[in-house]
């Protein structure tokens, strides 16, 4: 699970 | 979200509003690099296309689309309303030496090779370093409006701060992001040399002038 694709900061 | 996350945030909120407000109110944009706000406006758009194709929050979609278009309405107030007062001629770094090497390096080192992952590699390399005009037009003129420099501040200090949230969420979260994090630092080295003068001078009341 490659966690960097989730993208919730600005 | 952390703490630093948080005031990171608010931190770059801030900035952006100080700057509209110090340009509105003094009905002048005198001192402030067009150039450089060229660039934050093509780190907002390349970077926050996502908001069509990925829904994270609430939170997180208002901050982009207020980012996005205060950078917009700050270009309008340069270019177009307050044009006249634009220090065009102090105004000179060629942005495309920063612009062809970062969107090389995102077409290299990126997670991923899709359209929309590159251009967030592009944004991310060409927001730390889309501040050089600004700071070049400062060391040509000598000095600054002590509002440009608390705008500076804010600005410098948003990243520095993501710097400590991505700290937390490596010992918390186990998250880290190496292209996020070695350009948060460059950026944050950047505003280092801009940190010391607004703290021994700024802070003490007096006129951010450069050391001759």
């Amino acid at each position: 699970e490659d966690q960097t694709r989730v993208k919730d900061e600005l | 979200m952390n703490i630093f996350r948080l005031t990171g945030d608010l931190s770059h909120l801030l900035a952006i509003l100080i700057l509209l407000w110090k340009i509105w109110k003094t009905r002048s944009c005198s001192g402030i690099s067009g150039r450089s706000q060229i660039l934050f406006a093509t780190v907002y758009t390349a970077r926050y296309l996502d908001l069509f194709t990925n829904f994270v929050s609430v939170y997180n979609s208002v901050m982009k689309i207020i980012f996005i278009a205060a950078a917009f309405a700050t270009l309008y107030l340069i270019y177009v309303k307050f044009k006249a007062t634009y220090d065009r001629n102090h105004d000179t770094f060629r942005i495309e030496f920063l612009l062809a090497p970062c969107a090389l390096l995102a077409l290299i080192l990126n997670h991923e090779f899709t359209i929309l992952e590159v251009l967030w590699t592009f944004s991310i390399y060409l927001e730390s370093v889309a501040i050089l005009p600004q700071l070049f037009l400062v060391s040509k003129t000598g000095e600054a409006e002590t509002i440009t420099s608390h705008y500076l501040f804010a600005l410098g200090s948003y990243r520095a701060l993501y710097l400590l949230n991505w700290i937390y969420r490596y010992y918390f979260e186990g998250f880290f992001d190496l292209i996020a994090i070695v350009a948060g630092i460059v950026q944050t080295v950047l505003y280092c040399d801009f940190f010391y003068l607004y703290i021994t001078r700024v802070i003490k009341g007096r006129a951010l002038k450069l050391p001759a």
